[in-house]
């Protein structure tokens, strides 16, 4: 699956 | 989330506190690196671009806000408040940061996971936090014994940092999407910086002697 590109780390 | 996600995120939370009430409750930055803090600075405001964008959790954007937001005092705090900028000994933080900002930024845009604004911004970011200490620990170096607030800041900052690898480790381990090569090596290079300042801490702890920076 595409892997959602959003960074969820501080 | 998990545990050393979180744990990181705290120890970096305290290290910013510690900084801010050394300074407040001191009213002196004595031993603080103006520039490492402005590097740090940067670092936020570089990786959270996506505050206004991309919403993942509350605790995420208000952790973003905090950060934010404490490092912008702590540089204010440094440059104009009419008494602590008076504690700012600018002839021993000499470190020339803003090479370290241009070659941040020349890596990112070679190196990075997708040649678009943000992303190019958050590994110029990843890279600058990585090397934003050094200012600080050269600043250290040069003035011998510093005082405790000043040396568990360093620390906790060390230990964030340290739980993240753990955290990329863990994620690794669990995710089978998880690949976060950039922010995995700039943080184990950002550790390694530590190490020999968590070296003379160590001893110095051991030996409950005042922190001795070799020159």
């Amino acid at each position: 699956s595409q892997e959602v590109k959003y960074h969820d780390e501080l | 989330m998990n545990i050393f996600r979180f744990a990181g995120d705290m120890t970096h939370l305290i290290s910013i506190l510690v900084l801010l009430l050394k300074i407040y409750a001191t009213k002196s930055c004595s031993g603080i690196s103006l520039k490492t803090q402005e590097l740090y600075a940067i670092v936020f405001v570089a990786r959270y671009l996506d505050l206004f964008t991309d919403f993942i959790s509350v605790y995420n954007t208000v952790m973003k806000l905090v950060f934010i937001g404490c490092s912008l005092a702590i540089v204010w705090c440094m440059r104009l408040h009419r008494v602590v900028r008076r504690t700012y000994n600018k002839d021993v933080d000499t470190f020339r940061h803003y090479f370290l900002v241009l070659g941040c930024f020349l890596l990112a845009l070679f190196v990075h996971e997708k040649f678009t604004f943000q992303e190019v911004l958050w590994a110029f970011s990843i890279y600058l936090e990585a090397v934003a200490i050094l200012p600080q620990l050269v600043l250290l170096q040069r003035s011998g014994n510093v005082d405790n607030l000043t040396v568990q800041y360093v620390f906790f900052l060390g230990a964030y940092r340290a739980f993240y690898i753990l955290n990329w480790i863990y994620r690794y381990l669990t995710e089978p999407h998880f690949g976060r090569w950039i922010a995995s090596v700039a943080g184990l290079v950002q550790t390694a910086l530590y190490a020999d300042f968590f070296y003379y801490y160590f001893i110095s702890w051991k030996n409950n002697a005042k922190l001795q920076l070799p020159a």
